[in-house]
This record gives structure tokens, sequence and C-alpha cells, in this order.
């Protein structure tokens, strides 16, 4: 998994 | 931002403005599960709390601040105003068995044991699941005006185009994230049924009723 506490989606 | 994701944004987007259209110009929220409803408020007020943390974009905040006022605006439309339209005699499913499993499964399985990160996980397994209620409404009745129909299309539609998002996130940027993804699977697979039925009844015209 790359991604943590920043979601940048929807 | 790639075609994909900015028409699935654009596909949540027309879903939420068709509901609120569609309760408004008939003044009725029938046929509409207002339990689906509290659960897709709940989803965009836990996973948006990062817009008091993080900026991404003006348009990311805009959507943000949009879909929490249109969710609580359609609650406040089907529990209030249009009160005496609500079938609540066929919205009968029971939320909390959705909502228990996920708060349990956002506590185990999460990237990061923070509040605001356990509750976007939350959001996120719980959307996959917020719209049974609405399904369950469907089944039961065994009918969707037509445009309930589309609504329910939009709104299927929509996490689907994420998922096309995702592959292609994942060859172009490298970046994925398996909760968002397996989620969005869990969620567009609910739909297959609906789908089908939309293509082949709605789409030619003929109201969504199902099979006896």
């Amino acid at each position: 998994d790359t991604n943590s506490e920043i979601h940048d989606e929807l | 931002m790639n075609v994909f994701r900015l028409a699935g944004d654009i596909s949540h987007l027309l879903a939420i403005i068709v509901l609120v259209i569609k309760i408004w110009k008939t003044r009725s929220c029938a046929g509409i599960s207002g339990r689906s409803q509290i659960l897709f408020a709940l989803v965009y007020t836990t996973r948006y709390l990062d817009l008091f943390t993080n900026f991404i974009s003006a348009y990311n905040s805009a959507m943000k601040i949009f879909f929490i006022v249109a969710s609580y605006a359609t609650i406040f439309l089907m529990y209030s105003k249009f009160r005496a339209t609500y079938d609540h005699n066929h919205d009968t499913f029971r939320i909390e068995f959705l909502i228990v499993p996920v708060s349990g499964l956002a506590l185990l399985v999460n990237h990061d044991f923070t509040p605001l990160e356990i509750l976007w996980t939350f959001s996120i397994y719980l959307e996959s699941v917020a719209i049974l209620p609405q399904l369950f409404m469907v089944s039961k009745t065994g009918e969707a005006e037509t445009i309930t129909s589309h609504y329910l299309f939009a709104l299927g539609s929509y996490r689907t185009l994420y998922l096309f998002n995702w592959i292609y996130r994942y060859y172009a940027e490298g970046f994925y994230d398996l909760i968002a993804i397996i989620a969005g699977l869990v969620q567009s697979v609910l739909y297959c049924d609906f789908f089908y039925l939309y293509i082949t009844k709605v789409l030619k015209g003929k109201r969504l009723s199902l099979p006896a």
C-alpha cells in the first residue's frame, strides 16, 4: 500500500 | 485526474442531483430508502473530515462540501418536509447489521491506526454496502420508478468508473490503495443485478420491475 493519511479522491 | 475519475465524479454528482430533484419536483420520496440515505450521510461525514486537515484542490473541497450538504438535504426532505410520502413500511433493512461489522473491520484493517484514518476506512467500507437497504426496498416492492432507476444507475456507475481510474493510476502512477479497490469491487458487484435489469428494461423504455 502506498497511500496513507492523504486521500486525494472523493 | 484522468477521464475515468472525472466521469465517475460527474456520475456521482448527477446521481445525487437527480435524487434531490426527483423528491423536490414530485413532492414525494416514495420508493427511496431513508436508511440508505442515512448511511450515505454517515459515509460523507466520516470520509470528508479531512476538509479541515488537508487541502487538495478547490474542486476536491467543493465536491466534498456538496456531497455532505446534499446528503443532509435529502434526509431533511425525506424525514421532515415530505415525511408523509416516505414509504417506511418497505424500508426495513436493519442498518446496524451493516454499521457494526463495518466498524469492526475498519478497526482491524486500515492503513494507519489514527482516528481520521479509521473513520476514512469506515466510510469506504460503509459506502460499499450503503445501497443495500435501497436494493432491499426495490426487491421488496418488486419495482422502482424510472427516475429512481436512473439515480441508482448513476450511483452504481460512479464506483465502477473509479475501478477503471484505479487501474489507470496503477499503470500511470504506480498508485494503488487496496482498501479502496477491494471495497470498490464489492460495491460494484452489488449493483450487477440492478445494472442488468436497467440495461434490459429501463433503457428499452420499460419500467423496472422484478420477475415475481
